[in-house]
């Protein structure tokens, strides 16, 4: 009986945006941004991609976003670190 | 036996829609279909392109890498048409519109579509440039017209065959606006005078966003009057006045597309199919309109992954319509008064990918089964879950989605 979740992925060549940063080809590809959203929450993690084989390493997490729907529908307020959020980690995985 | 299929897919439309609870846009006639539909609110896109239309299927035999449900239909009976902007070019529909796989006969391409990034924008000087802010009198246009009125004039040209020959079909109907550049018709500005338009609720880039979350709007910042601006990279910002003309014209493109919208679905009308159509309305993005100092779709924010979707199925999410009645009749939104809500809503979180399933289901096709974790080999199998189950329905009306339903014996 879970709240339904829908997952969304975006892929990213560098830390700070660059003009490929839009559209990276796949060999560009460095980071992949993967979220994971509910009615109540937006949780994505930026973590290292390897192209030639399409694999995330999740032990290297570039950075996180963390958004409460509920006070914070616009999602402008990133509380990633200030949370804790192993159990959404958990669940990502 | 089987209901025929409608399936309009737009180009980058966020829930920009009166039936989505948006106060400046005006587009009755998609809020007529919602008003005879199960609208999902909380609907989400997944990657950067059209996943709802594809699937992975790797046929050993014609070493295919890509299966679009419309083969699945094909393969069921149907007759698949395509028309307009419905699967990207290139490799992912095998540099062919993955005809004659998919289709039943050779996908239709407006002829005005090789024109979409020319320079045809008159600029205040008189000159013509390839600008983001477009709007163009029609009759100076290469052909004098524009792609989203070709395709709908096929599509009915299609919808008055398919009315003689009785076989059932899968008509996919894909639209090209609101995907930039937004050029349409000048006379929808008419509807949205600027002082109207505000910026974005939150047009900063959040100081607590990771840098590498920001999408840099490139393709935006490739158009003449946006590179006029020399706006700095990667988080300029853009003057507030030309937000606000991307945001007027976005909501003049919308209005656009929804008398394409509605002239369709008065023709599935005129031509007695309404009562035997299943349509789907939906989008393969968002489009972020300068919220977070961000324009475009290249990024994880909600409103570059939310769109629209809904769901008519004439006898479930309305009434069947009596022969000769009609169910869309068109709406002008430059004089058409009042709103219209959705029949039956659901706020679930649903994804693009449920499309395909679902769809099967309502057509009364045998649901392909989930993939497995490696799908490489899988001949057919689908990443989504059908959300009929969403739609719940007591005494013939659709009303807030439960999961499941009550009574057994009405459920479809």
């Amino acid at each position: 009986n879970e709240e339904p979740v829908a997952f969304s992925q975006y892929p990213r060549p560098a830390d700070t945006p660059q003009w490929n940063s839009d559209k990276p080809k796949l060999k560009d590809i460095r980071i992949m941004g993967y979220s994971m959203r509910t009615i109540d929450y937006r949780y994505t993690l930026w973590v290292q991609f390897d192209p030639s084989n399409f694999s995330a390493n999740f032990e290297h997490v570039h950075a996180g976003e963390l958004y409460v729907m509920d006070n914070d529908p616009n999602q402008d307020y990133n509380i990633y670190n200030s949370t804790s959020h192993g159990w959404l980690f958990k669940k990502l995985l | 036996d089987g209901m025929n299929v409608l399936f309009i897919i737009v180009d980058d439309l966020r829930p920009v829609l009166g039936c989505y609870g948006d106060k400046l846009v005006k587009s009755p006639n998609i809020d007529q279909l919602a008003s005879q539909s199960m609208v999902f609110s909380n609907a989400y896109a997944q990657a950067r392109h059209h996943p709802a239309l594809r699937f992975l299927l790797l046929l050993e035999s014609s070493c295919r890498k890509l299966f679009h449900h419309a083969q699945y239909f094909k393969e069921n009976g149907y007759v698949t048409l395509s028309v307009g902007k419905v699967f990207h070019p290139g490799v992912s529909s095998n540099y062919s519109d993955d005809y004659p796989y998919s289709w039943s006969i050779p996908p239709f391409h407006p002829s005005a579509e090789k024109h979409e990034n020319d320079k045809t924008c008159r600029g205040k000087d008189g000159k013509l440039y390839a600008n983001l802010v477009c709007p163009v009198n029609v009759t100076e246009m290469p052909g004098g017209t524009l792609p989203d009125i070709q395709s709908t004039e096929e599509a009915i040209r299609l919808l008055n065959i398919m009315k003689t020959n009785r076989q059932k079909f899968f008509l996919a109907v894909g639209y090209h606006k609101p995907h930039i550049p937004l050029r349409y018709p000048q006379e929808f500005l008419k509807l949205y005078p600027l002082e109207n338009i505000t910026l974005a609720p939150d047009p900063w880039v959040p100081k607590r966003l990771p840098s590498v979350a920001y999408n840099p709007w490139m393709d935006i910042r490739q158009r003449d009057d946006v590179e006029a601006l020399n706006v700095s990279f990667p988080y300029g910002p853009l003057p507030d006045d030309f937000q606000r003309q991307i945001r007027q014209s976005y909501y003049a493109a919308v209005s656009y597309l929804d008398v394409q919208i509605g002239l369709l679905l008065n023709a599935l009308d005129n031509v007695g199919l309404s009562n035997n159509t299943i349509v789907v309305f939906t989008a393969d993005h968002g489009w972020s309109l300068g919220e977070h100092g961000e324009w475009a779709k290249y990024s994880n924010f909600d409103v570059a992954t939310r769109v629209p979707l809904m769901f008519y199925v004439p006898g479930m999410t309305a009434p069947s319509v009596s022969q000769g009645a009609g169910a869309f009749p068109y709406l002008d939104p430059f004089s058409h008064t009042g709103g219209s809500a959705p029949q039956g809503q659901s706020k679930k979180v649903v994804e693009l990918v449920s499309l395909f399933p679902t769809l099967a289901e309502l057509a009364g096709l045998q649901v392909p089964p989930a993939c497995p974790e490696t799908s490489f080999g899988v001949v057919l199998c689908t990443e989504g879950t059908s959300i009929v189950r969403y739609f719940s329905i007591s005494e013939g009306k659709v009303q807030e989605g439960r999961e499941g339903c009550d009574d057994t014996d009405r459920c479809s």
